[in-house]
């Protein structure tokens, strides 16, 4: 554990309480897409089957529980209690599109061929494009609210600051996982967009509206 | 050889 694996955890946790918090202090899950949730879930789901099979530390053990329960927690309420306010209208990405092309790379490209070790590759590679069905619905609607803007902003910088973490790891433990570094790049760079309007925007206290 | 990566983060 290093200070900058620590932070991107506490970043993807704040990110993953903000977005429950905003949908339950609202009433409503307008503006968030439910296939970029679904496919959260499926992440988290195929990745952290391990809780049956090693054991790492408590700390992991916990966040990733968290993690589980969150995801879950975040259907729930988007496709069950405030299922009216669910803008599906706007959320229209083909999430095929991304779990067919990951499902295929984690076969293809992965470090040893078991079920676990593709069910965490693919959820790797799905993780990366995960993003992708929000950020559609946000250029679609050309605006994001307040709280949803700062959700993908604390979830964006979980990854870029993981990205930190592999470069610690490599010079002080000799780390290395390409598999995790490439893919975490590309999730990075899907949001760079984003980080741009936050910065210039939100965090001048307007709200998050596209030309 | 036999593959004993454990994946330690999250």
């Amino acid at each position: 554990m290093n200070i900058f694996r620590l932070c991107g955890d506490l970043s993807h946790l704040l990110a993953i309480l903000l977005l429950l918090f905003k949908i339950w202090k609202t009433r409503s899950c307008a503006g968030i897409s439910g296939k970029t949730q679904l496919l959260f879930t499926i992440v988290y789901t195929a990745r952290y089957l391990d809780l049956f099979t090693s054991f790492v530390s408590v700390y992991n053990s916990v966040m990733k529980i968290v993690f589980l329960t969150a995801s879950y927690g975040t259907l729930y309420l988007m496709f069950y209690k405030f299922k009216p306010t669910y803008d599906h209208n706007h959320d229209s990405f083909r999430i095929l599109y991304l779990i067919v092309p990951a499902l295929v790379l984690s076969f293809i490209i992965v470090h040893v061929y078991t079920v676990m070790e593709i069910l965490w590759t693919f959820s790797i590679y799905l993780e990366a494009v995960a993003i992708m069905p929000q950020l559609f619905m946000v250029s679609r609607t050309g605006e994001a609210e307040t709280i949803t803007s700062h959700y993908l902003f604390a979830l964006g910088s979980y990854r870029a600051l993981y990205i930190l973490n592999w470069i610690y790891r490599y010079y002080t433990e000799d780390f290395l996982d390409w598999i995790t570094i490439m893919a975490g790049i590309v999730q990075t760079i899907l949001y760079c967009d984003f980080f741009y309007l936050y910065i210039t925007k939100v965090l001048k206290g307007k709200r998050l509206s596209l030309p | 050889e036999e593959f004993d990566k454990v994946h330690d983060e999250l």
